[in-house]
């Protein structure tokens, strides 16, 4: 028996926005701890990882841990039926091959129900260690999005270097080239429009722009984005989902052969 | 040419 209520229904909304493109089919795991997905894109050099934790559902009810496969573009057609106020409960049966969403009108005028079926998806758990990396940027996450979307009209590929100077974005294509850079900017009136970097060493790494781009779906769950780099690992672009989890994207760089 | 190796490459299999 499951049963999660999710006040705040939009942010599952949000969630699938974020990831659907990326990810077609996917495991959602249900434990104590919290409702959470592992799953990498097709050509497996991307992977997301989400986590819901138990405490920010109005009620979280998973007897025994479960692993429930989606098809993440049927999940978003039903979520979209919910209107961006509603309550949102996910509902399972022991053995059953469907979920139910409901959805409740804030004044309880409204309640729908609409039952997904499961289905059978084989897939590889990684585990992801906790890591040092050579440098963090934390930045505002719609001023991420707005530079992935500019360096993507020039080029295919994002060179990302942290250096003391700051953080450049750069690119380059057949009708030329661009350089966006960041400086540490702590001294402004909301907390929400700094950019923080931290850096222990120099870092300079190559990504798809096509993926980053796929990322920022999931700027309107969060006001920031953290940028973890790493020559020896994939790039971490997290998205906080307040008081709840996180949705996570690993992107494997691109290496001059 | 670049080279793009997969997440698999960097971390293991639980």
């Amino acid at each position: 028996m499951l049963e999660l209520r999710l006040v705040q229904g939009s942010l599952l909304k949000k969630v699938l926005e974020a990831i659907k493109d990326l990810v077609t089919d996917a495991n959602f795991d249900c434990s104590a701890t919290g409702f959470s997905l592992q799953a990498m894109d097709s050509s497996h050099v991307a992977l997301v990882a989400l986590l819901l934790r138990s405490e920010g559902f109005e009620h979280y009810r998973c007897d025994r841990n479960i692993s429930m496969g989606m098809n993440l573009n049927n999940m978003s057609k039903m979520l979209k039926c919910a209107g961006n106020d509603d309550i949102i409960t996910i509902k399972g049966d022991d053995g059953s091959d469907t979920i139910t969403f409901m959805f409740e009108s804030p004044t309880q005028d409204k309640i729908a129900d609409f039952e997904m079926k499961l289905m059978d998806i084989d897939s590889e758990h990684l585990g992801i260690p906790e890591a040092e990396y050579h440098a963090i940027v934390r930045m505002p996450s719609a001023e991420f999005s707005r530079i992935c979307k500019d360096l993507s009209s020039i080029g295919d590929t994002v060179v990302i270097s942290v250096t003391k100077e700051g953080v450049k974005f750069s690119t380059r294509g057949d009708i030329g080239a661009a350089n966006i850079v960041l400086r540490q900017n702590t001294t402004v009136d909301k907390p929400e429009e700094a950019t923080i970097i931290e850096m222990n060493e120099p870092v300079s790494l190559t990504f798809a722009l096509r993926y980053m781009n796929s990322f920022t779906k999931a700027t309107p769950l969060s006001s920031m984005v953290t940028i973890s780099l790493s020559s020896e690992l994939p790039v971490v672009v997290e998205y906080k989902i307040a008081e709840m989890g996180y949705v996570r994207f690993y992107l494997a760089p691109k290496i001059e052969e | 040419p670049c080279l793009q190796r997969k997440i698999s490459d960097y971390f293991e299999g639980d």
